[in-house]
Parts: C-alpha cells; structure tokens; sequence
C-alpha cells in the first residue's frame, strides 16, 4: 500500500474477485446514491484500475480470416 | 471465497456536489470479508481515498486470477494540505498532461494542485476582464488556458478530491504582466534616463491597486478555492531605486531607502484586496521574513532550503499556518536514489510547542517549469513526489526506508499500468512488462 494508512490487519484468508461478478454499488445506508456523479464515476474508474490492465490485454490479438 | 461486491457508505452529509477545502474529512474504514467489502467514509473525499487503497489490495496471483487479501484498515492524513506545484509560465503543459497529473495525485492521495498559472516568461491564463493580459503576454495565442480549460481542470480535480490554488505572484515575477497591462510595471532608469526595461510592479499609483481588485475578483469568482497563492518571493530593488517617481513616493512615506518597506506596504494592501473579497493568502516565506503585517490565518509557505526548520519554528511561532515546500524542490536532478532524502524529511522535526507544530498544515512538492514540459513532467515527479506523499499522509513512524523501497517499487509499477510514466526506483521489474 502507498501511502501507508494510519491501521493495518491483514488476515491470511484469501478471496477472490471475478471481473464478471464484482460490483462497486452504494450502500442502502449511504447518504449518497447514484445521483452522486463523483461517486459513480470514482466506482467506474476504480472498477478498470483493479480490472482495467487484464481487459486491456486478454491475450494475443485474434485475427479475422479475411 | 469470492468478494461479490464493495459496498461504499457515506455516513454524514456526502459534499457530492461541493468543492474540497482545508477541512475535508478524508478519513475512511474499509473491512474485506467474504462476500461483501465495506466503505465507510464520512464524506465523498474520504470515500475516494478508501477506494484508492481498495484498489492497491487486488492482486493478480501468479495464475491471473484476482486476490484480495481479507483485512480492515482505518486510515486519515497526517496533514490536510498535501501538494503539487506545476509551473506552467516557464514551459506551457496542455490540459491533458495536467489531467494526467491529478490522476497520478489520486494514485498518491495528495489533494491540492498549486497551480503557478503564469509568471515572468508568459502569461497562459486568458482573464474576460483583461484578455489582453494573454492575448499580449502569452508565448502564442493557442498557449493558453481558457476559461473552459480553467474549468474542465477543476472539475476533474474536484471528481478526485483535489483543490486548485492558483498562484499570481506579484510585485516580482511579473515580466509577462507588463505587454498587456499598460502602466503596471515600474519603467527602469539607467543614470536619469529612462531604459526600455520594466521593474516589479509600480506600487507608487492608485492604478496598480484598482487593477488589481477588478483582477482578483475574476479570480475569486473563477477559482472555488478559499485561498489564493500571492507569491511575493524574490523582488528585486534595483528598478525601484531607480525610478524617480518612486525615490519621490518613498520619501512621502517615509521609507528612507528601505525598499522592503515598500514591498510591506505593495504587499499589505494586496492582502487587504483579497481579505475584501472574503478569502485568504497564502505567501513565500519572503513575506514574513520582510515583516509584512499579515492577516490572522494567512499561510505562509516555507521553500528555502536554508535552515527551513528555524523558519517553520518562527512563522508557527508568530502564530502563522505554515506549508513546508524547502526539502522538496523535485527540480532538482541527482542520480541516483534521491527519493530517500525527500522520504525522510520530517517538517515537525524543529523546536517548537505542540501548538506550534500544529500550525504546520502540510507540504507541497515543487516542480518548476525550467527543462520541464509536456515531454518529461509525468516521469520527473513520480514517483519521486510519492515519497513526499506518503511523509504528508502517513503516520510520522512510518519512516523504514528498506520497506518503503519495496511497497514503492510496486506503487511505481501500479502507476505504469495505470498509464502514469513514473521511472524506475532503481532495478528491477513489474510484472505485467512480458504481456507490454
């Protein structure tokens, strides 16, 4: 992490995130919602920083016949 | 086990559609468990922060898939103001690359750009009330920044929790002022002739200060920041002294010879323009040094290397915020690792009261548009400026160089793949460089 937040516990168990299944959504709790545009754009941009990079190169480029 | 979602909640009143400011909560709690994360923050800017860091815990495994690690973390600034300075008179930088630049500050959790708009070499910011000022005094008519350009910076900013305080340095630094403002500069004599050259601004004529009050006011209505940079730094007396409508106004005063004293009364009347318009100062060290009579809460910010504690204990000590900038002058090339020395300067390091010390608001890295432009900025602050990030936002016992070099080293991988330039710490690799 950089910077390095004021506290830290890591714990050892490890989860998995699928690109396909992994949502960043406003808690019904939240005093903001999905009119706060400063929100919905920092989830979609943080959405492709964590995800951005494997999107951009998923493998060799595929070729069509022609 | 899979992490499903990241849910974000803000606890108070969100600011979504406000401006960041000195006091933004930026604090955040975020726990990672199965299979729900959550984000909790007291207002947007701490949610932005907490996201950031959301980001840096996924990793890819050395199978590709996605991990996070379970955890909880609660984290704040050590310092509210933590900045940049980008100089864009010396060398003009197009709107993209200053876009690229709050990006990166995100990525560093830095939360102000000192935006130094223009200076001796060129005058980019295109004023509505005096276009003249750019049309005459910027390096061509496309080297500029309009008032679209001026807002499309801003809001970028504010979508990143970041302030813009812009800086119009005066009475000194001012050359490019002087081709489209007729009369704001003082008119150099060579032995009672009149010379070609023009000095500081003329603070002898009422005409400098009724300019000036029109021009701030554009400002302050442009800029949402409660403050603005007023410089004030490195005036030089030759031009003045030479003037005879000058020698005349500072015998009226009673100055004697002491031109300091005239910069004080140019300055003062300057600070009490903004005071006017309902916003504070912020001015170089000069200021103080000189004895200006400041406003109550003006910051002054500290940027000569010389002795910079000593002047920290002494502004803090009149009761002045303070903004430390001294050790973190990033124009400045070495080879080598010089990251260190930025990481490990410590601005309450000086003797002083627990209530001075915290009059020191934060920090700024400076970078200075000589041998800077477009082509070199990105990779000339990062991740050097990282260093100073984390010295403003951390905890002050976070300072282990060894572990700092590897969370770095990874950050400037992270930077890389998020399209920032940032050279290499030293040797070494990022994993993603076989798949470039």
């Amino acid at each position: 992490l950089w910077p390095f937040p004021r506290s830290v516990q890591m714990f050892p168990r490890l989860l998995y995130i699928s690109a396909e299944n992994f949502h960043i959504d406003h808690s019904p709790n939240s005093t903001a919602g999905p009119s706060c545009s400063l929100l919905q754009e920092a989830f979609r941009r943080y959405y492709n920083y964590v995800f951005g990079f494997y999107k951009r190169h998923p493998g060799p480029a595929k070729f069509q016949d022609q | 086990p899979q992490l499903q979602k990241l849910l974000v909640s803000i606890n108070l009143q969100s600011e979504c559609n406000s401006f960041p400011s000195l006091s933004s909560d930026e604090s955040y709690s975020l726990l990672v468990q199965e299979p729900v994360a959550l984000l909790k923050a007291n207002r947007v800017w701490g949610a932005l922060r907490g996201l950031e860091t959301f980001s840096q815990l996924v990793y890819q495994d050395s199978y590709g898939a996605f991990t996070i690690n379970e955890s909880s973390i609660a984290d704040s600034p050590r310092f509210p103001h933590r900045g940049i300075l980008i100089d864009t008179s010396r060398h003009y930088l197009p709107v993209k690359i200053i876009l690229k630049t709050l990006d990166a500050m995100a990525f560093n959790k830095f939360n102000v750009l000192h935006w130094h708009i223009v200076d001796d070499q060129s005058f980019p910011y295109q004023s509505t009330t005096f276009p003249e000022l750019s049309n005459k005094g910027s390096y061509s008519l496309s080297h500029v920044y309009s008032p679209n350009d001026v807002r499309t910076v801003l809001e970028y900013a504010r979508f990143r929790g970041i302030r813009v305080i812009p800086e119009f340095d005066t009475p000194g630094h001012t050359q490019s002022w002087g081709k489209g403002q007729k009369n704001l500069l003082t008119p150099c004599y060579n032995q009672k002739i009149r010379s070609q050259t023009f000095g500081p601004v003329d603070p002898s004529v009422n005409t400098t200060y009724a300019f000036f009050d029109t021009f701030f006011k554009e400002i302050s209505s442009v800029f949402p920041d409660q403050f603005i940079h007023l410089g004030g730094d490195e005036v030089e007396f030759q031009c003045w002294a030479s003037n005879p409508n000058i020698q005349n106004f500072m015998k009226k005063k009673g100055f004697g010879n002491d031109f300091r004293r005239l910069e004080s009364f140019y300055i003062k009347k300057i600070l009490d323009i903004i005071t006017s318009l309902k916003k504070n100062s912020i001015v170089w060290q000069e200021v103080f040094d000189d004895k200006v009579e400041l406003q109550p809460g003006t910051v002054v910010e500290v940027w000569k290397s010389e002795h910079y504690l000593n002047e920290l204990a002494q502004v803090t000590e009149s009761g002045f915020p303070a903004i430390l900038s001294a050790p973190w002058y990033l124009d400045l090339i070495s080879y080598g690792q010089d990251w260190r020395n930025y990481y490990k300067a410590e601005p309450l390091n000086f003797i002083g009261s627990e209530q001075q010390k915290q009059l020191v608001i934060g920090g700024e890295a400076c970078l200075w548009g000589e041998y800077v432009d477009a082509t070199n900025l990105i990779p000339r602050l990062w991740p050097r400026a990282s260093a100073v990030g984390e010295r403003l936002w951390s905890p002050k016992t976070i300072t282990d160089l060894e572990n700092a070099y590897s969370r770095l080293a990874v950050h400037r991988c992270r930077m890389v793949s998020r399209g920032i330039a940032a050279q290499p710490l030293f040797t070494g690799y990022c994993n993603y460089e076989n798949k470039m």
